[in-house]
C-alpha cells in the first residue's frame, strides 16, 4: 500500500527488533527534521508529531497487523492527511474561467501558459487575458509565450485599469471553452492591490481561482495563502519550481488554511513543465 | 535567580521554535541555539536571557554589516566599476537592478545596464521599459543571443563612452541546472565583475541557503541583496549571514524605484525579537 516515499523510515522501522516508546519517539524527531526543512509549517509539524506519537503508543494494531506495520501505516495515514488529495479541474460551460492569483514572482504568467497549453491539447479551445497592468513587459512576455505555445492572448497596452481590460477579454473569448485571466503579483501587505484583486474576482466571476505558490517558500506560505483566500475563495493551488531543490511544503500550510487541493505542479520553465499533483510523488520527496 | 536546566530547555526550544517561524533555516537554528546553550551553561543567569539571544542575532548579523557601502566600493574600484546580479527564478533580480540603476544615478553616477536575460519571455521588454524610464542607457541583443556577448558588450560601450557603472541582468536559474550554471560560469568568465550580487527572496524557506551557498561556490557570490522584504520576517538573512557571511547590501522593500534600503540589522532583530 506505500511507496518508495517512506522507505527510509520504513527501513528503519522494519531494521528494529522492537517497536518501543524509543523507536517511536526517534522516527517522529526523523520526520519532523525532514518535514521542517521541507518547509512545512511549525505548528503542523509539531502537531502532526504529537499525533503521531500518541496513535503509535496507544493504539493496538488492527488484526493482522504487526505493531511495525501498524507504525508505518500511522505515518503515511497521518502524513497524506496533511497533503490532501489532487484535483482533477474540468473546464465546462462556455468559457470556464480560471483567475490566476498569487505573490510577486511566483510563476503565474508562466504557468498560466502551462495550463492552456495543457487544456488545449486536449481539445479545449483556450484564451489568457493579460490583467496585469503594473509589471513592464507583462503583455510582451504573455504574448510571446501564447506564440509558442498557439494559444490566443488578449491585453490592452496602454490600458491602466485591469477590470476594463478583462471585461473586453471576456467579450472576445465568450465562445471559448476556457480562459485563463493573468494577474499582477502582489501580497498580503498591499491592501489597495488585494482590494484590486476582490473586484476583479467579482467581476469576472471565475469559475476556478487557482493560487499559484513558488515551492521555495518559507513560513509565511499559511498567512499568503490565506489572505488571498479571504479576499477571492481559492479553490486549487498550482505549486510551482518543483524541478529545484525545495520541497514544496509551504502547499501544505496552503491547503490547510484555504480547503484548496494542490491541482498541478510546474517542473522547469518550458511550456510543456507541468504535471498534474502526485500527493504520494510530493509525500516522498517531502521526506527526502 | 538561576535557570534550571529543565527551564533552559524549554526557553531554548521556544527560541528555535521563533526563529524557524520567521523562516530561519532549520540547521541554522539548531546551531544558533547549540550556541546559546554552551553560553548558558557558562552563566545561568534568569534576568538576561532576552538580552542573550538578541546579542546572538546581533552578532551573527553584523557579519553580514557592509564594511564599505556600495559607493565606497565603488569610488575604489575600476571604471566602469561591473556588477553581476544572479539568483534562482522570479526573486526580484531585474527589478532590483532597476533600483540599483535608480540609486546610483541619483548619486550622480553615470550607468549602464545590459539586458543579459536574453532567454525568458518578455525579459528584454521589461529591462528595456526600467532603462526608459530611468534614463539609463540599455545594451541588448536578440533574443536567444549568448548573454555573455550583451555582457561584454555593454562593458565595452562603457569603457568608451567614460561610463561609471555596468549592471548586468541575468536570467533566473536553479542553483541545481547544471548546463545553466554553466552558463553564468560563462558570463561571470567573460564579464569579469567587479562585484557578483545574489539576489534571493526574502520569503523563500530553507532553499535560500542552498541556493546562495552552490551559487557562492559554483561562480561565486560577493555580496546578497534579498528583495520582498516589505512581505517577509527576514530569518533568511540570519541563515545566510551565519552561512556565508558575505555583506547584505542592500534589502528590497517594495516594486517602486525607491523601495531599496540599507541593510540594517537592527531592524530585522526587532522584527524577529521585538
Ligand atoms: N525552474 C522553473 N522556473 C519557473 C517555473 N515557473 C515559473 N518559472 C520561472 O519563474 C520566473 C517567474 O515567473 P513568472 O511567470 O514571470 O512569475 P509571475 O508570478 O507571473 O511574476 P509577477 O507577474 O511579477 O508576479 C520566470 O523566470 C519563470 O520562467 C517552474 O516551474 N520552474
Ligand atoms: N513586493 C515586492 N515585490 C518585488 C520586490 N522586488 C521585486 N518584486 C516583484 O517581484 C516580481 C519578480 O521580479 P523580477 O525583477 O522580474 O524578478 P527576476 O528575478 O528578474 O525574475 P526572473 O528574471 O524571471 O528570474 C515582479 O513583480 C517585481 O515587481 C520587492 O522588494 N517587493
Ligand atoms: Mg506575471
Ligand atoms: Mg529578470
Amino acid at each position: 500500500l506505500l511507496g518508495k516515499s517512506l522507505s527510509s523510515v520504513i527501513r528503519k522501522i522494519s531494521s528494529t527488533a522492537l517497536v518501543d516508546e524509543r523507536l517511536v519517539k526517534e522516527i517522529v524527531r526523523d520526520i519532523q527534521r525532514a518535514l521542517l526543512r521541507a518547509d512545512v509549517n511549525v505548528k503542523l509539524v509539531l502537531d502532526l508529531s504529537k499525533r503521531i506519537e500518541e496513535r503509535a503508543l496507544k493504539e493496538d494494531p488492527p488484526r493482522g497487523l504487526s505493531r511495525k506495520q501498524h507504525l508505518i501505516k500511522i505515518v503515511y495515514e497521518e502524513i497524506v492527511a496533511l497533503v490532501g488529495e489532487g484535483k482533477k479541474i474540468v473546464p465546462r460551460g462556455k468559457p470556464f474561467k480560471v483567475l490566476m492569483i498569487g505573490i510577486q514572482g511566483s510563476g503565474k504568467t508562466t504557468s498560466a501558459i502551462k495550463l492552456g497549453r495543457y487544456y488545449q491539447k486536449r481539445g479545449y479551445k483556450t484564451g489568457v487575458i493579460c490583467a496585469d497592468t503594473y509589471r513592464p513587459g507583462a503583455l510582451d512576455q504573455l504574448l510571446q509565450l501564447g506564440e509558442k505555445a498557439g494559444i490566443e492572448i488578449y491585453g490592452e497596452r496602454n490600458e491602466s485599469d485591469p477590470i476594463k481590460i478583462v471585461s473586453h477579454g471576456l467579450e472576445k473569448f465568450r465562445n471559448f471553452d476556457l480562459v485563463l485571466i493573468d494577474t499582477a503579483g502582489r501580497h498580503k501587505e498591499e491592501e489597495g492591490l488585494l482590494r484590486e484583486m476582490e473586484e476583479l474576482s467579482k467581476v469576472v466571476n471565475p469559475d476556478e481561482v487557482m493560487l499559484v505558490l513558488d515551492a521555495t517558500i518559507g513560513q509565511e506560505a499559511g498567512k499568503q495563502a490565506k489572505a488571498f483566500h479571504e479576499r477571492a475563495k481559492v479553490g486549487s493551488i498550482f505549486l510551482s519550481k518543483m524541478d529545484g531543490s525545495a520541497k514544496g511544503g509551504g502547499a501544505i500550510s496552503a491547503v490547510a488554511e484555504t480547503g484548496a487541493k494542490v491541482a498541478f505542479i510546474g517542473i522547469g520553465e518550458r511550456i510543456d513543465d507541468i504535471e498534474e499533483f502526485d500527493p504520494e510523488g510530493f509525500v516522498s520527496r517531502l521526506l527526502g | 535567580g538561576e535557570l534550571g536546566e529543565r527551564e533552559l530547555e524549554n526557553i531554548l526550544w521556544d527560541f528555535q521554535i521563533s526563529l524557524m517561524e520567521a523562516d530561519v533555516a532549520l540547521e541554522i537554528a539548531e546551531d544558533i541555539v547549540d550556541d546559546l546553550r554552551e553560553s548558558f551553561m557558562k552563566n545561568k543567569s534568569r534576568d538576561v536571557v532576552k538580552e542573550r539571544f538578541k546579542e546572538k542575532l546581533e552578532e551573527i548579523l553584523n557579519k553580514a554589516k557592509p564594511e564599505r557601502g556600495l559607493l565606497e566600493l565603488i569610488s575604489e574600484g575600476d571604471k566602469p566599476y561591473v556588477i553581476l546580479f544572479l539568483g534562482v527564478n522570479g526573486t526580484g533580480k531585474t527589478t532590483t537592478i532597476a533600483k540599483v540603476a535608480h540609486y546610483l544615478s541619483r548619486e550622480g553616477l553615470d550607468v549602464v545596464i545590459a539586458a543579459g536575460d536574453t532567454f525568458r519571455a518578455g525579459a528584454i521588454e521589461q529591462i528595456e521599459e526600467h532603462a526608459r524610464r530611468l534614463g539609463v542607457k540599455l545594451v541588448k541583443h536578440d533574443v536567444g543571443a549568448d548573454s555573455a556577448a550583451v555582457a561584454y558588450d555593454a562593458i565595452k560601450h562603457a569603457e568608451a563612452r567614460g561610463k561609471d557603472i555596468v549592471l548586468i541582468d541575468t536570467a533566473g536559474r536553479m542553483q541545481t541546472n547544471r548546463n545553466l550554471m554553466d552558463e553564468l560560469r560563462k558570463i561571470a568568465r567573460v564579464s569579469k565583475p567587479d562585484m557578483k550580487v545574489f539576489v534571493g527572496d526574502a520569503l523563500s524557506g530553507n532553499d535560500v541557503v542552498d541556493q546562495a551557498t552552490t551559487f557562492d561556490r559554483e561562480i561565486g557570490v560577493d555580496s546578497i541583496i534579498l528583495a520582498k522584504m516589505d512581505a517577509a520576517k527576514g530569518g533568511c538573512a540570519i541563515s545566510l549571514a551565519y552561512v556565508l557571511e558575505k555583506p547584505i547590501l542592500f534589502l528590497g522593500t517594495g516594486q517602486k524605484y525607491e523601495d531599496l534600503m540599507e541593510f540594517d540589522p537592527q531592524l530585522l532583530i526587532d522584527l524577529i525579537i521585538g
